[in-house]
This record gives C-alpha cells, sequence and structure tokens, in this order.
C-alpha cells in the first residue's frame, strides 16, 4: 500500500500516504491502536488588542488569536530502513523539520524535531508548537509534571484554588512541562516526554501541544526592554519528543522508566585509542 | 588537571531565573552561554583523568559537542577509533549509538573483542551519514567499543526514494 509504516516488535507508525503526517500509532504489545496526527504550527504573537495593550514577549505568551496556523498540510517524506533502525523523514518548510524513528526494542516513538530559524520577514513574531490531535475524550483535563517528580492534573479553563476568568483562553491554559504531559480516556494514555522544560497544554479534548520555539518582534513591557529576538537570521533549535501509548493503568511504569533514561542519558567520550598503559603508580 | 568549579560555579549562576526561563537580555543570555561553555573545558579534562585511572590506558579523550547535528571531526575523519559510553543511570541501559562517519563500511566490537551489528545510515537531503550500533552499558559505569573502516567497501543507500506528496 503507499501508506508509510515504519515499526518494530512493540510500536508500529503509519504517515498518510498525500500528506506525509503522522496518522495512527500502535502499541502492538498491548494491542492498542489510536488515530494520532502530528504536524507543526505557530501562533501568531499578539501585539497588543482592543481587549489588552498587553504583547506577547519574554515573559508573557500572549497569541493575537486562538487558532495557531499550520506551518505546513503536508511534508516531503524520506523513508530510511534498516536492521537497527526506520525512520521517516519529514519536511515541512525551510525552518522545520522532523525524523520519527524507531529502534529495535524500544518502545517509543522518537520525533527528533528542528526548528528555525524563524522567519519574520513579515512582520509577524511566531510561537511555534508540535500538536497532536486524537480522538481520545479526555474531559478537559490533561496532565503536566512538576520537575520530572509529582504529576499535576490540569482542567482547561479552571484553576483549582480560586475561581478562574479566563481572559486568555490559550496562554491560561498553558502550564510548564518540564519532562512530560499526557492525556488519557482513562483506557489509552498518550505521553509525550520532552528533552527540555517547554511550554505545553490540551487545549481542545484529545489534542496537547508543545511549545519548541518562539521568536518575538515586541518587549512585552516587563522588564527585559528588548524582545525574545535573536540577533542575525535568529537559532534554529533541535530536541526530541518520545512519544509512549499505553493503558491507563501501566502507563506510568512505561514513563518513569523512559524519562529516567532520557535525562540521565548515556555520555559518548571519543579516542583514538592506542594510548599508553596508564597505573596510578 | 582538571577542574569542575568553574562548571559548578556557572551552573549556581544559572539557577537565577533570568537563565531558568529566558527571560534576559540577548547579552546576558549569550554571557550564560559562554559561562557554561568555559566551565565544559575543565570539566572534560577532568573527565579524561577519571576515564584514564579507570580504563587503564591514558587516551586523547575527545568530547564531540556537536553530535546532534552530527558534527564529530574525529569520527568523520578517522579510519579507526575508540567509543567510551557512561551512563550514569543506577540500571543497566542499552543504548543506539549514532556518530557521524566518512562514506565507509565499519566494524565495531564490544568489550570483550565481540562484533556488534553496526549500519551506516545516509542521512536524506544531506551528504553526511551516520554509524548505528546498539551499546550495552552497566550500571553507573561505562564500556568501550571500538570502531576500524573495512577497507575497500562503500555503505549501501537504505534510503527509499524520496515520495513528494500531492501539495494540497
Amino acid at each position: 500500500s503507499r501508506v508509510l509504516v515504519i515499526q518494530n516488535e512493540y510500536i508500529r507508525a503509519r504517515f498518510d500516504p498525500d500528506s506525509g503526517l503522522l496518522m495512527e500509532l500502535e502499541n502492538l504489545d498491548q494491542n492498542l491502536r489510536l488515530p494520532v496526527r502530528q504536524a507543526f504550527y505557530w501562533y501568531n504573537a499578539s501585539t497588543g488588542n482592543s481587549l489588552s495593550s498587553q504583547v506577547s514577549g519574554a515573559y508573557i505568551f500572549r497569541p493575537n488569536r486562538q487558532q495557531p496556523l499550520l506551518v505546513s498540510h503536508w511534508a516531503q517524506t524520506h523513508l530510511v530502513k534498516t536492521a537497527l533502525v526506520q525512520e521517516v523523514h519529514q519536511n515541512f518548510s525551510a525552518w522545520c523539520s522532523q525524523v520519527v524513528r524507531l529502534y529495535p526494542g524500544q518502545r517509543h516513538l522518537e520525533l527528533e524535531w528542528t526548528v528555525g530559524p524563524i522567519p519574520v520577514g513579515d512582520g509577524w513574531g511566531k510561537e511555534v508548537i508540535s500538536r497532536f490531535d486524537t480522538v481520545l475524550e479526555t474531559d478537559g483535563l490533561f496532565y503536566t509534571d512538576s520537575n520530572g517528580r509529582e504529576i499535576l492534573e490540569r482542567r482547561r479553563d479552571y484553576r483549582l484554588t480560586w475561581k478562574l476568568n479566563q481572559t486568555e483562553p490559550v496562554a491560561g491554559n498553558y502550564y510548564p512541562v518540564n519532562s512530560r504531559i499526557y492525556i488519557t480516556d482513562g483506557n489509552m494514555q498518550l505521553t509525550v516526554l520532552t528533552d527540555r522544560s517547554q511550554g505545553g497544554s490540551s487545549l481542545s479534548d484529545g489534542s496537547l501541544e508543545l511549545m519548541v520555539h518562539r521568536r518575538l518582534l515586541r518587549d512585552d513591557a516587563r522588564g527585559v526592554g528588548e524582545p525574545l529576538l535573536e540577533e542575525g537570521s535568529g537559532l534554529w533549535v533541535r530536541g526530541r519528543h518520545l512519544v509512549l501509548l499505553e493503558k491507563a493503568r501501566n502507563a506510568a511504569a512505561g514513563h518513569r522508566l523512559q524519562a529516567e533514561k532520557e535525562v540521565l542519558a548515556p555520555q559518548v567520550v571519543l579516542a583514538r585509542g592506542g594510548g599508553a598503559p596508564y597505573r596510578l603508580e | 588537571s582538571g577542574d569542575s568549579a568553574p562548571l559548578n560555579e556557572a551552573m549556581a549562576v544559572l539557577q537565577h531565573h533570568d537563565a531558568v526561563s529566558g527571560t534576559s537580555r540577548q547579552h546576558v543570555a549569550n554571557d550564560y552561554a559562554r559561562q557554561l561553555a568555559e566551565g565544559w573545558g575543565p570539566c572534560e579534562v577532568l573527565l579524561s583523568n577519571a576515564l584514564a585511572r579507570l580504563s587503564g590506558s591514558k587516551e586523547d579523550f575527545m568530547f564531540c559537542r556537536k553530535l546532534n547535528i552530527s558534527v564529530c571531526p574525529l569520527t568523520q575523519t578517522s579510519e579507526s577509533f575508540q567509543v567510551t559510553i557512561y551512563n550514569p543511570l543506577g540500571r543497566k541501559v542499552d543504548w543506539m549509538v549514532r556518530l557521524p562517519v566518512s562514506k565507509h563500511v565499519f566494524l565495531v566490537r564490544d568489550p570483550s573483542g565481540t562484533v556488534v551489528p553496526s549500519d551506516v545510515v545516509m542521512i536524506p537531503s544531506s551528504d553526511s551519514q551516520e554509524l548505528l550500533f546498539s551499546a550495552s552499558v552497566p550500571a553507573l559505569g561505562f564500556s568501550i567499543y571500538s570502531v576500524t573502516q573495512v577497507p575497500g567497501q562503500s555503505p549501501q543507500a537504505h534510503i527509499h526514494h524520496p515520495r513528494s506528496q500531492k501539495p494540497w
């Protein structure tokens, strides 16, 4: 079939043959299958509006509209398959690409994203997210960690300790994600592990998003005195999201062990070899 | 002699909320990066001395800081090299090592001298390739793998032709 598929003993990922986007994830071991569409979007940074003059900046995330814009509806793809790795290279645009990877024995899907330099020639600041959309009925709930330890339940447009009058439907629902964010319908759980702290949320049922890069053109008048705008052509950033699909009841074991491996990843040191024998004495 | 104090000092300075959340001016952010980078150098000497002592051989250890963008002059130019993988976790891990290499076939041996499966994968839309092999590393320990180029052989391309989707 024309559907692009990569798999190992535990995971199978399918990609839409027309758009090249991820469209389904299967956990072969636990016999779970979930349509998951992942794509990159960008929020147009606010420069102030009739409701508030607040600008999006280093301290403040404030998109100028609720709906982000797609970086691209489709990706050019390359498929690489060897005995030690299966990967789909997705090229969305000149400043956004991703490699979706599976190694033998791996129980998660690795998404290595590369974003930047974010173009701002159109005069718009951009706040780039990776968003996963599924059919999970999550009832307004999602979960984010606190420094990799405690998992906190988050409810859209709600605060546990005070009656929230939500004035920012997007930014008001963003939370810090230090190592993981997940959504569940009580049966299946979709977890995304991060390799660094990012902002994250679930702005509609079954959806979760993580902010991977920002480039803004205005100062947000909170003290920095300059916009979040790297000099020159701007930075490009590369990172990884590890995606796990599991039964809700045993998902914690999966993401906790994998997150430890991610945070305390092995370090590689190289040498030509053949050095002189060395003994302290 | 190595020294971890400069990196400790830099990490201490970077506990400031501006460093953690990126709410500093650009030149301050650049200086944070400079302090970290300056701290790496003496720490790498410290790590090299520890590895020399623990592995029993005095090597000129190299730390390729740009492996995430497939840049490592040593592995890209040498016909043979050693890969030491240190595992900070309190349990054994299997880890897929990816190293940028020249366009050749390589033989990878584990610490016992046994050849382990390896692959050279071409990176699409770039003219570089990466050597892959799975390393098994003990808890809070390290494993040393040796890599040697097999003369006269070139890696087969594993890329299935690009599929240019129908643009909507």
